[in-house]
C-alpha cells in the first residue's frame, strides 16, 4: 500500500 | 536481526576503527581520499534525522551515534590535526565531489518513498552512500601503491555492503512484505563498485604481495 515502514537498517 | 545483517555492520564498525587506527597510529592519513570521509559525514547525518522521531532499539540508536561522532572525528582529524592534516595527498584526492552531492539530491527529489523531509533526506543518504567511495578508490589507483590499513580499510567497507545484499535476500524470503527497492539497488550499485577493488585484493592476498591497482 505503499507506506513507508520506518527504516530500521543502518 | 540476522547474522548478515550483524556481520555486515560489525564489518562497517570495524572499517572505522581500522581507519581511526591507521590515522592515529601513523599521524598520517596518507591515501585516505579526505572527499570520501566527508561524503560518509554527510551520509550519517543526513540519514539518522530519525535518531530522536523514530526508536527502534537501543543497538541502532548507539551505532547511529557511533557513526555520526566516528564520521566527524575523521574529519577533523583531516582537516584540523596539525600532523594529519599535513599528510593528505591533496593533490590525488582531485575528484569532484560536489557534483555527487548534488546529483543524489535531485534524485532524492525526484525518487524517494514519500515526500516528507526526511524521506528525502533518506533516499539522498542512499544514493550519496553508494558513490560515496568512488573518490577513495580514484585516489587509490591514482597512487598506485595501497598501504595495508588503507586496503582493510576499503575491504571491510566492501565486506559490510556484501552482507547487507545477504541480508536482503534473507529478509526477502523470511519477512512475507520486505520490498525495499531503493536501498537494495542502491547496494547493489555500491557493492558493484567494489568489484575490481577486490579482485586485486584478493590476488595479492594469495600472492601474499602488496596491493597494487593498475593504473
Amino acid at each position: 500500500d505503499g507506506q513507508p515502514e520506518t527504516h530500521d537498517e543502518l | 536481526m540476522n547474522i548478515f545483517r550483524l556481520a555486515g555492520d560489525m564489518t562497517h564498525l570495524l572499517s572505522i576503527i581500522v581507519l581511526l587506527l591507521k590515522i592515529y597510529a601513523t599521524k598520517s592519513c596518507s591515501g585516505v581520499s579526505r572527499k570520501t570521509q566527508e561524503l560518509y559525514a554527510i551520509v550519517f547525518l543526513a540519514r539518522y534525522l530519525d535518531l530522536f522521531t523514530d526508536f527502534i532499539s537501543v543497538y541502532n540508536s548507539f551505532m547511529k551515534v557511533v557513526f555520526i561522532a566516528s564520521s566527524l572525528a575523521i574529519v577533523w582529524c583531516m582537516r584540523v590535526h596539525p600532523m594529519v592534516r599535513r599528510s593528505y595527498d591533496k593533490e590525488l584526492d582531485t575528484f569532484r565531489h560536489y557534483f555527487l552531492i548534488a546529483a543524489c539530491f535531485l534524485l532524492a527529489l525526484v525518487l524517494h518513498e514519500k515526500f516528507t523531509f526526511q524521506e528525502v533526506f533518506w533516499a539522498f543518504s542512499i544514493y550519496l552512500e553508494a558513490v560515496a567511495i568512488l573518490p577513495q578508490l580514484v585516489l587509490l589507483q591514482r597512487s598506485g601503491n595501497v598501504d595495508n590499513l588503507t586496503g582493510q580499510y576499503v575491504f571491510f567497507l566492501g565486506a559490510y555492503r556484501g552482507f547487507y545484499i545477504l541480508n536482503w535476500i534473507y529478509r526477502y524470503l523470511t519477512e512475507p512484505r520486505f520490498t525495499r527497492w531503493i536501498a537494495c539497488v542502491s547496494g547493489v550499485v555500491q557493492t558493484a563498485l567494489y568489484a575490481d577493488f577486490f579482485y586485486y585484493y584478493f590476488i595479492s592476498w594469495k600472492n601474499n604481495s602488496k596491493l597494487k591497482l593498475p593504473a
